[in-house]
């Protein structure tokens, strides 16, 4: 119904502009219903930069916006785990321990689960698996716990 | 809702029946290029009913087979089972292929249809669309979907 | 063939001045998300002819012109400058942009054609479509060529 | 022409089964002309894997072929540089400290231009350019040397 959906708009928004600014700091962001009211405009605007195009955005800066969206979806309506395929790869290390901060908080209502190569990823996470192929081309684990 | 473990068995690269458990808090998955973490992705999408070839990174359904390596000649079958506990009760869905392309799905061992698994799944947050499921060199998709699709995804975290 | 220096004057977030020099050996570029390392690679090209709006990540050629910040207004001219040196002699291609869609290029100061940008670098390995310029995102692009493609490469190296 | 094609092919085919096993120890790779003539394939076999399509191979496999690729091109006619932007970031570090061995290699006659987050990457280089917007929205540089 289209209440339910402007209540629910509202709360991702809420959260949208919640969590742009910890990922962007000092920076905003906020989504827009479109003048047909069809569809969502995302907007952001990194520190001291013009609100521009998604396209002129770096691969760091796109990949910030879409963990604030996504986080923002998670504030909304919780999912019981997330998993995410090498999500660090594009950022830079303050960006990447700000993220991780937040997936900390996430994660007491969240399972996450993160694979990576980054050390500073592996080093903030409760516990480790580790996956080989000691056997050509076969799979093997051993998990690591650490805290 | 928990999930609990994943199984996998002659699964892509896991000739070996491997069982990971799904801790509290945050875990990471580590290893070196092609040691098959991106696989354990394509399980839970799979054995969660992705039907299309493309996401799974094969040609056709049977290619997540475990198609045989130096040491060992392909098998004929892999299955995946996820467990989860929802409101102290466990779930466990499972699908299994055969190289022949039959196709099977179980939900608490018992054989169900893909659109149980989808109902099951429903409004869950688990499942094979959701959004909360990033696969590699997948990380702008939610930033640079079109203001319609936004809509949607929005509509479907109700 | 010798790259010596990169000048960028208004192009993209380069509202200063600003000049790099090329050293021998591994030169890294670094620095957080978003501050302009990736927009040096869109200068390179660019000043070597890019005509196509996509691999500059813009939607029309203006938008290379810096656009304003928090603290600047926008300006009207962007102008990237490259030297050379080719046996012991220095060669400088300038391409500019005007606010009002002037594009102009220039070899050693002088006003030139695009074409004659193009018939310098021919055969140099430094152009447009470089196969050794690999862009943000793009490293699998080499590995996923279709064969005729690849087939073209390998004839442009001979 | 056609047998200057032919001897070009040959040339890069060489480097690209000497470049592969350097990147994938212990596995193969080469170039093959198509039934046709009119294309060229390309097969690699990871260390114990089986020779498959290209899709199945992970996103740090599919870098390393371009690489292979990349480094074979370059063997053949070397440029006068080559500029690569954020190529580590699928790499593990094994895989890394070899491409850069191997990068190193290359830049004693090719002028190597890398964009990075990663320390490995940093560490082995020769200069460092260190880029910033303390001004908001304004790139401003500054050069480390490190030789
Ligand atoms: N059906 C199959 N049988 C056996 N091995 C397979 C099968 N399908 C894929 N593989 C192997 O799985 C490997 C890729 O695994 P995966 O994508 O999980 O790697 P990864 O750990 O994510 O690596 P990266 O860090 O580079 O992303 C490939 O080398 C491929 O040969
Ligand atoms: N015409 C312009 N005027 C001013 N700023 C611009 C212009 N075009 C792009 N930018 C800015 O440049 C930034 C992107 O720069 P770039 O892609 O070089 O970043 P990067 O250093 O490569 O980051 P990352 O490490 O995330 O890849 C964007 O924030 C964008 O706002
Ligand atoms: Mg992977
Ligand atoms: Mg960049």
């Amino acid at each position: 119904s289209k209440e339910l959906f402007l209540e629910t708009f509202s709360r991702v928004n809420d959260a949208f502009q919640r969590f742009a600014p910890m990922l962007f700091k000092g920076g905003k962001g906020m989504l827009a219903l479109d003048a047909e009211g069809q569809g969502v405009e995302l907007y952001i605007q990194p520190p001291g930069k013009k609100v521009v195009r998604m396209e002129l955005l770096s691969g760091g800066e796109k990949a910030l916006i879409s963990l604030s969206f996504l986080l923002s979806l998670m504030e909304t309506k919780p999912s019981p785990f997330t998993l995410m395929d090498e999500i660090d790869a594009p950022l830079d290390d303050a960006n990447l321990v700000s993220l991780l901060k937040i997936m900390q908080e996430i994660s007491k209502q969240t399972q996450v689960v993160l694979i990576t190569h980054n050390r500073i990823t592996m080093e903030s996470s409760n516990t480790i698996y580790g996956i080989t192929m000691e056997e050509e081309g076969i799979s093997k684990t051993i998990a690591i716990k650490l805290a | 809702m928990k999930l609990s473990s994943l199984e996998l068995f002659g699964f892509k690269s896991f000739y070996n029946r491997t069982v990971f458990r799904f801790s509290d808090g945050v875990t990471t998955l580590v290893g070196p290029n092609g040691c098959g973490k991106s696989n354990i992705v394509d399980a839970i999408v799979w054995v969660l009913g992705e039907r299309g070839t493309k996401s799974l990174r094969v040609k056709e359904m049977g290619d997540v087979i475990f198609h045989g390596s130096n040491g060992r000649k392909p098998v004929n079958l892999a299955e995946v089972t996820l467990s989860l506990t929802d409101d102290g009760q466990d779930i466990s869905i499972k699908r299994r292929i055969y190289r022949d392309g039959i196709n099977e799905y179980y939900i608490n061992g018992e054989i169900v249809r893909l659109k149980d698994v989808q109902d099951l799944t429903m409004g869950t947050g688990i499942g094979v669309n959701s959004y909360a499921i990033i696969e590699q060199g997948n990380i702008e998709y939610l930033a640079q979907m079109k203001p319609v699709e936004r809509r949607t995804v929005i509509e479907e975290t109700s």
